[in-house]
């Protein structure tokens, strides 16, 4: 069965591009077929993992706009094989508007996604393991077809004060697309991210998620480290940019602590 | 003549938040008479400036949704004479498809913004100096609210990688604006954030920025500072929290040179 996970947190810079691009990565090394689908109009996935994503390339806007099939925006990612991604454009920046209007406007990713794998399925092709999608900072249409075609949530939370701040909200948003849109949705997965072991603020907001949230916080915590940052300037992941760094190992922990649940 | 800035970058996490209170707080403790509008779904600095933002407090929600008056809903910081705010709540997180069929969607903001300086001015209450006006990670209609409201737009500018990619999305954006709703809308300041000396990234970013807008930088540079994310934990703007420390003398100078800039 593929599992679709969506990483979203409308908080902004928590690292949800981060976990994206290097949980993929991680999976896709360890031989697992891994789909990555990034639907932020800033295309800082497609950008951290090597793909075109200008305006003439065709992306996952034409896919929820002009119901352009999925198969025909993947694109390979270069320095990981059985790693693909499905780009997103500056043309998405108008699609939440565009999509208020448009028929089945919730259903649209989760058709195209249901499509592609049928088509792989015809195809010969081997099943994909994993589907991420990559959310911008921001709970409308576009978060809302990331929920509704999604079975797992990861919720990125950065290890400062107002991460919990927003929590609230961002559950609650769930809760909605549970009731009307997906009722199967659950929120399977959270990981620290930016763990600065020399303050206190970060051992605290650290104890709180995982008081509040026992069961779905990964023990893999991933601190705060320059090669993580560094990384998508080479326009890779800091998997295969520095394999032995802090932050390589804590990526890999928390993709095979991912595996390990999904048993 | 009262300043209206809006500080908006959709990239998330840059540290508009961080820099509307600071700023803010800067020239308020100076003597200026300054309000924040909080249009962040988060509330983020409605926190850190300790005001009131759960469910039940009017706020720039029912401004913008139900023709509330901005004067009803504004609250004074606890600890900063002459720094007022109209907080966010969370039912602003449905606005921005609430404002999508409303007549003049579009000018809300800036129309109770006039009708507020109107009743200071009948009240006898001092002129405000500076408006500033805290965006969330996007580009839609609150932000788009903000663009119209405002004279100027204050760009934060992580220096970080994708700092650079959102850009040219942002700065069409303000040209859209520009053309259809505000001609005299000016991006008039643009502040780097985060700067971490340690890494050439840092050094790289601040460089390409300074390069492309030589006029709208600032020579202040933000460091990247624990006592700066500490602060919002005890509901205070750096400046008050730890007045000496690097973060809170850079955004002292910021506030001063934003201060002569407008001279
Ligand atoms: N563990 C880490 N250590 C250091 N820097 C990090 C770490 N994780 C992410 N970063 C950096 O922090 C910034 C924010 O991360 P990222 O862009 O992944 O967050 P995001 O949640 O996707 O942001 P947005 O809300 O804009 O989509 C980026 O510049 C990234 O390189
Ligand atoms: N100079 C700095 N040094 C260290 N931490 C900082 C600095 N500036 C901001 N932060 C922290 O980084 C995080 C992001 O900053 P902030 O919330 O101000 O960004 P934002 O752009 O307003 O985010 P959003 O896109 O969610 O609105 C916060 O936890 C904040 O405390
Ligand atoms: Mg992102
Ligand atoms: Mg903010």
């Amino acid at each position: 069965q593929t599992r679709v996970l969506t990483v979203s947190n409308q908080k902004g810079g928590v690292g949800k591009t981060t976990t994206t691009v290097n949980i993929a990565a991680a999976l896709a090394i360890a031989g697992l077929n891994v789909l990555v689908i990034d639907i932020d109009p800033q295309g800082n996935a497609s950008t951290a993992l090597g793909v075109e994503h200008h305006a003439d390339v065709d992306s996952i806007y034409d896919v929820l706009i002009n119901d352009m099939p999925l198969g025909e925006v993947i694109a390979q990612c270069p320095d990981i094989d059985h790693l693909i991604v499905a780009p997103a454009t500056i043309h998405l920046a108008g699609a939440e508007i565009e999509l208020v209007s448009l028929v089945a406007r919730e259903q649209r990713l989760r058709r195209a996604i249901e499509v592609y794998a049928q088509e792989r399925e015809t195809a010969g092709l081997p099943r994909l393991d994993y589907v991420f999608i990559d959310c911008p900072p921001s709970l409308g249409l576009l978060t809302v077809n990331a929920f509704v075609a999604a079975q797992e949530v990861l919720i990125p939370i950065q290890c400062e004060y107002y991460a919990l701040e927003g929590l609230s909200q961002l559950l609650k948003n769930i809760e909605m697309i549970q009731k009307h849109l997906n009722a199967g949705l659950v929120v399977s997965t959270i990981l620290l991210t930016m763990y600065d072991g020399r303050t206190n603020l970060a051992a605290q907001v650290a104890a709180e998620v995982r008081e509040h949230f026992p069961n779905e916080v990964l023990s893999a915590v991933v601190p705060r480290s320059v090669r993580i940052s560094e990384a998508p300037s080479y326009q890779q992941s800091v998997i295969t940019y520095d394999p032995s760094s802090s932050g390589a190992l804590s990526y890999q922990e928390a993709a095979a602590e991912i595996a390990e649940r999904g048993k």
